[in-house]
Parts: structure tokens; sequence; C-alpha cells
């Protein structure tokens, strides 16, 4: 559907588009300050997410609803990637990014990312040293 | 920025691309021109070129709108969620989610529809995945992964330019403003424009 400009968008479509917004990935809101050793109904779907955007790499055969290690670490890595706190924790900044529109891409291809989660941090790198006199 | 694993990118003797749509879209003057400025944003800034071809099949760059599961294993999930994809060089393959309401003119922050997409905020972004940029994590970046609905982004940040200099080289004649060192035919317009008035 292209529109040349704002007005012209027929009004008919205002109701069913907003109600349409929960199609796609809505669902995340209600994992609301959920952490490890959670087991919340619908997480298998956010790991989807994470696997499909190379968080979580390998493909397990069946994902399940468990909050754990390895959903904890891609959210790290995602919150790393997206200048984050990085909690480890489904905190409402996390959700309210994980439900932007966004690129299909992948942020991280074949485990190897050079976005933020790529990068050295401060604390392993060679730092300057001075000593106040 | 960042770039796909391997540094893929256009050969030395292909830097002039030529860029086709999906004849079945339809699409219209308008909407291709879109394309053409986000094409040049990319121009302005490295030595590529780029133009357009009705060749589909033999052109460089094909582009093209599709709905849902459209064969390359990557489905569009309908209204928001995923925009687009591209793949890396050589490959040419640009995918736009057709169910979403792309806004092609106008000032879209004003829009009252919530799921309202600049096209050519999602064809600049996408262009340089085809060029080989991967995911940056600057925000004010091209190539930062999200943009909200209803948000225009089309400026190169010197991250993006960074990044495509690093593949490609500079182009000469850039002076670090991607939105006024577009090609020569804009700049003749705008001097006849400052002329005029």
């Amino acid at each position: 559907r292209f529109f040349p400009n704002i007005s012209p968008i027929p009004p008919s479509l205002v109701p069913n588009v907003t109600a349409s917004v929960s199609a796609a990935w809505d669902a995340f809101q209600k994992f609301g300050n959920c952490h490890a050793g959670d087991k919340v109904e619908g997480l298998a779907k956010l790991k989807k997410y994470f696997n499909y955007f190379g968080y979580i790499p390998n493909l397990p055969s069946n994902f399940t609803d468990d909050f754990d290690d390895d959903l904890q670490s891609a959210l790290r890595t995602y919150q790393k990637n997206f200048n984050l706190n990085v909690t480890g924790e489904l905190d409402q900044p996390t959700i309210q990014h994980l439900v932007k529109p966004r690129c299909g891409n992948p942020d991280i291809v074949n485990g190897t990312t050079t976005m933020n989660s790529g990068k050295p941090t401060s604390s392993n790198t060679s730092n300057l040293h001075t000593v106040a006199h | 920025y960042s770039t796909f694993p391997g540094t893929p990118v256009w050969p030395p003797n292909r830097l002039d691309l030529t860029y086709a749509f999906l004849p079945e879209n339809n699409l219209s003057d308008e909407a291709k021109a879109v394309f053409l400025r986000a094409f040049q944003r990319w121009s302005a800034a490295t030595p590529l070129n780029f133009s357009e071809t009705t060749s589909f099949y033999t052109a460089d760059i094909k582009i093209g709108f599709f709905s849902g599961d459209h064969g390359d294993g990557e489905p569009f999930d309908g209204v928001l969620g995923t925009l687009a994809h591209a793949f890396s060089p050589p490959s040419g393959r640009f995918h736009l989610d057709a169910d979403e309401n792309w806004v092609i003119a106008g000032d879209i922050s004003t829009s009252s529809v919530t799921t309202a997409v600049d096209l050519e905020s999602v064809a600049v972004h996408e262009i340089g995945h085809l060029l080989g940029l991967g995911h940056s994590s600057v925000e004010e970046a091209i190539m930062f992964p999200t943009i909200s609905s209803r948000t225009k982004k089309v400026e190169l940040a010197s991250d993006d330019v960074l990044g495509i200099q690093s593949l490609y080289g500079a182009n000469p004649s850039y002076n670090g403003s991607s939105g006024s060192s577009t090609p020569s035919t804009q700049a003749r317009e705008t001097s006849a424009a400052g002329d005029h008035h």
C-alpha cells in the first residue's frame, strides 16, 4: 500500500491498522520484568525472535517457555547492541525496543557481530592511566 | 558500522550498478523516484553509480514488494515487525513487505496512522546492506536496525559514511553532507532555483 502523502490515507484504514499493530511482536509487551528462572507462556516466541536475528545461534527443535541461560545471554547481547542497560532481564526499555519495526536482516551473522556486543569494552582495552598530583 | 562476514563487496569492475523493479508490482513513477533518491545518497559518498533498467532479470539489484512467504526462506510478517530485508553483495536482492503502509511523500511525522512507514528511510537502509554494510549500534546511523513508524531518517551519518568508504573509497566530490552532494543535475536545479529567487 502506497500513500503519496498523509492526507489521502483512507480513514477507514486507521482502526484496522491500529488493531493489526499487535499482529507482529506486540505480544512481547506481556513479558514485563520477567527474569531468569521464570516460565511464562509465549517466551518461546521471543526465543524464536532472538534466533531469527542471530542472538540464539542454533535453532533447538523445540523452544520452551523457560527463561533459561540462552535467553538471558541473548538479552544481554541485544541490550548491548542497542545501547540499553545490560540487565539480562526483560525490563520495559528492552521490551519497548523489541516491538519496534525493524530490518529483517540479522544483527549477528554466523555468530559474529561488529555491533556494540562485538566491540571491546573499556575494561579490556589499553587505557592511559594518570594520577593526580 | 559493521560488514557482513568475509566483507563481501561489489568488485571494482562493477561499480556502475543497475537496478530494476519487479514488473508485477507496477510501481508508480513517484514510488520509483523514492528509490532513486535513496541510491543517490550512497553514490554521493562513494564511486558507485546506480541507474534504473527495465530488465528485471539482468539487473544487478532487483527490488520487489512481497507479502508473507515469498520463497527466500525469510517470510514477511504483515503490518510492522520486519519491514524489509536485503542480501549482501553480489546478490542484489532487495525485498520489502508489501503489507506495510508505505508513505512516499509528505511529512510522515504528522500522520494519524500509527503504522505509517517512510519508504525512503527503509530504502536507504537496505541499500546499505546491498552494498555490504551490516547493522550499526550508532542510533543516528542509517544502518541502525530499528526505525519507529512515522519517522523519516534518510541522511547518512558519519558512521555510515565511514563504513561505506571503507569498502569502496570516497567520491572525490563528496563534501561530507549526503543531502547536498547529490549528482550534478540536482546541483544545477538548486542553482537555477536560487537564481530565480
